[in-house]
């Protein structure tokens, strides 16, 4: 795992608390809320299990800690999305906050739903820029979560040693998560 | 058997309209000179390999990119070769997060 340059981190009183909301004008028309909203809620949890910080959704987009929205070409922020594929999302380090997402790919929540070999898994890409929210850099290890590259119909969401690891050393461990229950995991998915 | 269900022909073309093309430098070497190079090298810079300010890139494998794919590959978990095999090739034209690997460039502070 890596940081982003001086390892920035939300920086606030343990237990830290940050609200999300997904910009009311900046979203995909072929995924209903509902569905969005449970991605998102997942992607958070699985961060929220191993650190100390719980995230909730906020109907206030201006004034959310993390602002979610899905953006095509130059969107104003000096990093312009390039149409399909190519980058598919980007996020900025604490205590920014801001998240954006490719509004040309074809985000898929369901491969069995979805099926353009383009399809990008929404969950996945999630998961991978919360943990640049929360201030981890690209890992060089291709198991985990951090890694910056993900195939079209790949699904890649469960946190590995090297993301906890690093999220660990910046949050500390949530008291309620075990390292051994991802041990067993990772050794179940690696014999399977 | 399974047929196939007319309303799922795949119709979207996987390849990116801006790096699909880099397989014509698979094997490139030291030295070599391969028209649209220079394309490769944005690509460098744009994820933190090459230096920023150098925006006229030629089309030659120089010096500064063999050492931008060795810095790649090392930071990628790649066999280091320094050359553009096809594990590299291959890995560099995976669609990607826009977050630099290396300069971290989306390091605003908060407004």
């Amino acid at each position: 795992f890596t940081y982003f340059n001086g390892k920035p981190r939300w920086n606030r009183p343990s237990p830290v608390t940050l609200t999300y909301a997904f910009s009311p004008g900046n979203l995909i028309d072929y995924i209903n809320m509902s569905e969005m909203r449970a991605v998102f809620k997942r992607s958070f949890s699985r961060w929220a299990l191993v650190i100390p910080v719980t995230f909730y959704e906020s109907e206030d987009y201006y004034s959310a800690d993390i602002r979610i929205g899905f953006y095509r070409g130059d969107h104003g922020d000096g990093e312009p999305f390039d149409g399909v594929l190519g980058v598919l999302a980007h996020a900025f380090s604490p205590e920014n906050g801001r998240f954006h997402l490719d509004a040309a790919e074809t985000w898929a929540i369901d491969f069995n739903q979805v099926k353009s070999k383009a399809a990008v898994d929404l969950e996945s890409v999630a998961t991978h820029e919360i943990g640049h929210v929360l201030g981890l850099a690209h890992t060089s290890v291709k198991e985990a979560v951090m890694y910056p590259s993900l195939s079209p119909r790949t699904k890649k969401v469960d946190l590995k040693i090297d993301d906890v690891e690093g999220v660990q050393a910046l949050y500390g461990s949530n008291p309620n998560f075990k390292f051994s229950s991802l041990l067993e995991s990772e050794n179940s998915s690696n014999n399977g | 058997r399974i047929v196939t269900d007319p309303s799922t022909v795949i119709t979207v073309d996987t390849r990116n309209s801006t790096w699909h093309d880099f397989t014509r430098f698979l094997d490139a070497g030291m030295g070599s000179q391969v028209r649209g190079m220079s394309e490769l090298k944005q690509y460098f810079q744009r994820f933190g390999y090459l230096p920023i300010p150098e925006t006229n890139f030629t089309d030659t494998f120089d010096d500064q990119l063999e050492s931008a794919v060795t810095m790649y590959q090392t930071k990628l978990g790649l066999p280091v070769t320094g050359k553009l095999d096809s594990d590299t090739i291959s890995t560099i034209m995976s669609p990607r997060c826009g977050v630099s690997d290396t300069n971290h460039t989306l390091k605003t502070t908060k407004h």
